[in-house]
């Protein structure tokens, strides 16, 4: 399971 | 983590802090819209549901869970605290939210990278913090007088989103593949949404007054 990029976002 | 971003994340915070201590020094909340503090508490808890199965840096969860306890406090503040919540202006503060709430669900079932509950949640979240602000900004438009620290958070509110486009602009260019659209049209949106109020309050600031909007 990978976040996306934006998922490390706020 | 880019600078931008940080910067953003800082101005994010800074502005919450502000309206906190607005609330708890002067124990009022005029001018400040309930239903657009309680759509960020709808925002956050829809987007940070990730809290429970994905760990992404310690700076990330911390900073999830202050604006999770923020949120609710300020809403707390305005609704529970004797007299704090005899100083809002329910009256005034009638924006309808389900028509922002309902149009971005289902942009978000048509529109979202996934069709999971938590994905869609996701999405959601990003499209209802386009518009967020509205409530605010028509209670505003309402009650024409801005004072200084509602002026100051909503300003700060702006920055963040600003520093943000600018920080996918770096990202764009610095990491090999980035690409976000959902993420890029909202944010791009919702600072759009701000750029009215900047108008004016950069004018009251450069005029050395206090700020006001047109009728």
């Amino acid at each position: 399971f990978k976040l996306r990029e934006d998922k490390d976002e706020l | 983590m880019n600078i931008f971003r940080l910067a953003g994340d800082m101005t994010h915070l800074l502005s919450i802090i502000v309206l906190l201590l607005k609330i708890q020094a002067t124990k009022s909340c005029a001018g400040v819209s309930l239903k657009t503090q309680e759509l960020y508490a709808v925002v956050f808890v829809t987007r940070y549901l990730d809290l429970f199965y994905s760990f992404i840096s310690l700076y990330n969860t911390v900073m999830k869970i202050i604006f999770l306890l923020t949120a609710f406090t300020i809403i707390w503040y305005m609704r529970k605290h004797k007299v704090v919540c005899q100083t809002y202006d329910k009256e005034q503060d009638t924006f309808r939210v389900l028509f922002l709430i309902v149009p971005c669900f289902v942009l978000a079932l048509l529109v979202n990278h996934e069709m999971s509950v938590t994905e869609v949640l996701w999405t959601f979240s990003i499209y209802l913090e386009a518009v967020a602000i509205l409530p605010q900004l028509v209670l505003l438009q309402r009650t024409k007088n801005v004072d200084n620290l509602t002026g100051n958070y909503i300003f700060m509110l702006g920055s963040y989103r600003a520093l943000y486009l600018v920080n996918w602009v770096y990202r764009y260019f610095t990491e090999l593949g980035y690409r976000q659209w959902i993420v890029w049209v909202s944010g791009t949106v919702q600072t759009c949404v701000y750029l009215d109020f900047f108008y004016y309050y950069v004018q009251a600031w450069r005029n050395n007054e206090r700020m006001k909007l047109p009728g």
